[in-house]
Formats: C-alpha cells, sequence, structure tokens
C-alpha cells in the first residue's frame, strides 16, 4: 500500500549547506500492516513521514500508494488522496487556533462533504474515544499539549483512512492515557483494517507494532519482522 | 527555593464554564534539589509550571521564591527574577524562528548585558553540550522536534539559573538522546548546586530524581522522597 524506491530528501540551508536527511531509502508497506519507526532525533523520520503524505516533495526517488506511482499525479489528485486516504498525525499537532476541539475534528469530513449531523456525530464519538468529551468546546490554547495531541489523533481518523501517518503520537501523553491510544490504534488496525505507521520513541508503541523499522542517518534498516 | 500555599488556578472559558486547573497546591522544594512532577494528561502540570516561572498568576494563593512573596514584587522585579534566576523549557520550546539556534541561545544573554564575545562562546558550548555542534545556524523551521527541544533546553541553561523549571524536555527525544539530556541536567545539579523542577511522563528521569510528586486533578501527592 506503500512503497518508496532510493527515497533522497536534501534541504539547502542558504546556498551553501546541504543536509542530506534521507539519502536512499526503499520502503514496502502492505494493507492492514502495524508498523513502528524508531530513530535517534534528526535522524529523518518527519522528513521521511512528510514524504509518505504526500506534504513534500522528495528530491528523487519514487512513491508509490496503493501502486501508483506519485509523481504521476497532479496538486488535485494529491489533495483528494490526502483527504480521503491518509489520515495525518503532526508531530506539533497542526490544530486550526480559532477552531475548537470538535471543529478541528470536523473539518477534513466537512472537506469531503459529510453532512452536517453525521460529521458532528463521528466528530463527538471520535473524542470521546481520545477520552475528551469534557473538552469539546475548547479552543487549542485552552488544552493542554497532551489533549491537543489527542485532538490531532482524533482529527486524523475522521474521515477513517485506510493509511494512518503518525509522528510521534504519545510523545506528550502520560503512560496511563498512552495505553488508551495504542490501544485506540490497533482497535481500528484489527477492526477496519487500517494501516498504521508510527513514528515513535515509545517502546510500548514498538511493542504493539509487527514490524519495527530503524532510521539512522536518512537510511533505514528492519529491526524485526 | 520554591514554595506554595493553598495555590489555585481557575480558567475561564467564555463566561460560564469554569476549569479548576489548580484546586489548593502546597509545595516546597529546597535549593539543589532534582524533583519530578508526575501526572496525567491536563492533571495541572504546565499550569503550575508557568506559576512557579511567573509567567502567569494564580487566582488565589502564595508563591515564594527564596522566602519572598512574588505577589509584593512589580513587574520589573518579576521579569528580573525571571531573566536571571529561573531557566524556563516550555512543552512547546517558544524559540525565536526568525533567530538561529545560537542567536536562541544567546538571547537572555544578551538580554542580561552578558558581552557578545562570552556569550557567543557559552552558547557555543551549551549547544556543544546537547549534542547540536553541527546545527548552530539552522532556524527553528530548519531543524527536526527533539533538535528545537534542544535548542531550548540550551537556551534555559544560559544564565546559569539558580532553577530550572522544565516542561517535558525529553518528550521528542529518542532514549539515547534523553539519557544524555538527563546526565547534563544531572551533572549541572550537582557541580553547581542548580535547582531542577521537571515535569515529564519519561520514567527515566523520574528514577534520577531524588523526590517524585504526582499531580492529579489540580492537586499534589508526594511519591517517594
Ligand atoms: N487557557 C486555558 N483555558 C481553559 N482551559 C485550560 C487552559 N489551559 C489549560 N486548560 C485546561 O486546564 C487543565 C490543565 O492543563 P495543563 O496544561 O496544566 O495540563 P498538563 O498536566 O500540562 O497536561 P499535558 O501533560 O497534557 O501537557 C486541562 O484540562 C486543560 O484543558
Ligand atoms: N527545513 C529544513 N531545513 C534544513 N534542515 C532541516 C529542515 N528540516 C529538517 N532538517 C534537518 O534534517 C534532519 C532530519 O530532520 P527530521 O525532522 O526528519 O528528524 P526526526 O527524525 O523527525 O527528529 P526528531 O525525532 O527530533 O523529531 C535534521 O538534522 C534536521 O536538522
Ligand atoms: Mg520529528
Ligand atoms: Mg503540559
Amino acid at each position: 500500500v506503500l512503497e518508496t524506491k532510493e527515497l533522497k530528501k536534501n534541504y539547502y540551508i542558504g546556498r551553501k549547506i546541504v543536509v542530506p536527511a534521507l539519502r536512499g531509502i526503499n520502503l514496502k508497506i502492505y494493507e492492514g500492516e502495524f508498523v513502528a519507526i524508531l530513530g535517534p532525533s534528526g535522524s529523518g523520520k518527519t522528513t521521511l513521514l512528510n514524504m509518505l503524505g504526500l506534504l513534500d516533495r522528495p528530491t528523487s526517488g519514487k512513491i508509490y500508494i496503493d501502486g501508483v506511482d506519485v509523481s504521476n499525479l497532479n496538486d488535485n489528485q494529491l489533495s483528494e488522496i490526502r483527504l480521503r486516504k491518509i489520515g495525518f498525525v503532526f508531530q506539533y499537532y497542526n490544530l486550526v487556533p480559532i477552531l475548537t476541539a470538535l471543529e478541528n475534528v470536523e473539518l477534513p469530513m466537512t472537506l469531503a462533504g459529510v453532512p452536517k449531523k453525521e460529521r458532528i456525530r463521528r466528530a463527538k464519538d471520535l473524542l470521546k474515544a481520545v477520552g475528551l468529551e469534557k473538552f469539546m468546546d475548547h479552543k487549542p490554547n485552552e488544552l493542554s499539549g497532551g489533549q491537543q495531541q489527542r485532538v490531532a489523533i482524533a482529527r486524523a481518523l475522521a474521515n477513517n483512512p485506510s493509511i494512518v501517518l503518525a509522528d510521534e503520537p504519545t510523545g506528550n501523553l502520560d503512560t496511563q492515557t498512552s495505553k488508551e491510544i495504542i490501544a485506540l490504534m490497533k482497535r481500528i488496525n484489527i477492526e477496519n483494517g487500517t494501516t498504521f505507521v508510527i513514528v515513535t520513541h515509545d517502546v510500548e508503541v514498538a511493542q504493539e507494532a509487527g514490524r519495527i523499522l530503524q532510521i539512522r542517518d536518512g537510511l533505514l534498516y528492519e529491526v524485526r519482522t
């Protein structure tokens, strides 16, 4: 469902300095897998996830989603895939500051044309599932760090995507809340066959994964299948 | 060095909803201690740290820094204490986006009137101590999450504060980098007698603490001395 070939990404600072964040990544992720990606700070995890989530373009190399080479798609087609197929949990949540928690979770459904009654019902269910039923009308700056993170997780699940890419989804959660979030993702993975690719430092998340990939200095290693 | 009496903080949403984030906190932290504060997401940890760091005012109750009741101080005196006495690591770093990593660490020293040559030398030493000597001229948006977090830690240490308040300083770091940061803080605590109060979900940090305080629903419990 997700594949890359010799994926490379360079960042440029000024004109001289090149940061080779990804140095040739070859990845194959099959439908319904629950994969964890671990690696040191600065090793390229967010960069890789941004490529897979079609949020940024590689310097070179290929990305295939469901076997389709994404470099052949135009911007409209890419944003359709991002809206309906991929749920993305950002490392820093990227919630819309002027919207409440409920409205933030509704937003992807609004963009996908889901009728109002249904999207409110679904947004409430998702916020309940992440333990935030009492905080639906808080804006992001009226929520704690971990609460914002959970709104971002609920939002990523809004359109029932076939692939969820999560960048450190439990970084700001205590152990108990972390376990509840991992259990929720695992349940969706088993019940809906949703593919999960989770960047994490949390050993508890890695233990739930069917496969662990390690990234170091922009290169990928498989740890366990 | 830090004391609170019946500290309370209410947040208000619109006019009706009151969120009692802190419901009467009594805390005593002695000079040179290394204290960890644990607790579930949304329990009031950031709110408490913001009170201790004089970044926000309580609804009621007292705060004493070095025995001085801070409610008797004017804004100038408060900002002097914040600049010279307290180093604060924010949960979301709060780095200045237009400055490089080096300039961000220099900033507190610039405000405190430290000569340019000395503040550049010290800023470089601190960035080296957190493993970022190769990223000094990156701006925050040219750094990974964990790299930004480490710049924020280096910045909090810039003026050699007597108290460091850190809000989840290892949330976005892998285990190895986390250990290096904890070791750095422990070293500064032992060598300089700096008091550390660290909000964390990381068991590794809690294990290094001399004392663990638990916060739940806005109230404080002591776990181990
Ligand atoms: N500005 C605000 N307005 C309204 N409610 C707020 C505001 N800031 C925080 N809260 C609420 O106060 C409670 C405590 O928040 P706080 O940020 O202190 O929690 P925390 O322990 O740091 O959580 P986390 O571990 O998730 O960062 C939460 O329930 C949150 O929703
Ligand atoms: N916009 C950018 N410009 C320049 N360099 C960048 C940019 N974004 C990231 N980098 C660099 O690319 C490397 C990889 O960054 P990335 O954010 O992918 O790391 P990461 O594995 O997610 O780290 P963390 O676990 O700390 O979040 C880092 O060394 C970082 O400094
Ligand atoms: Mg990252
Ligand atoms: Mg917090």
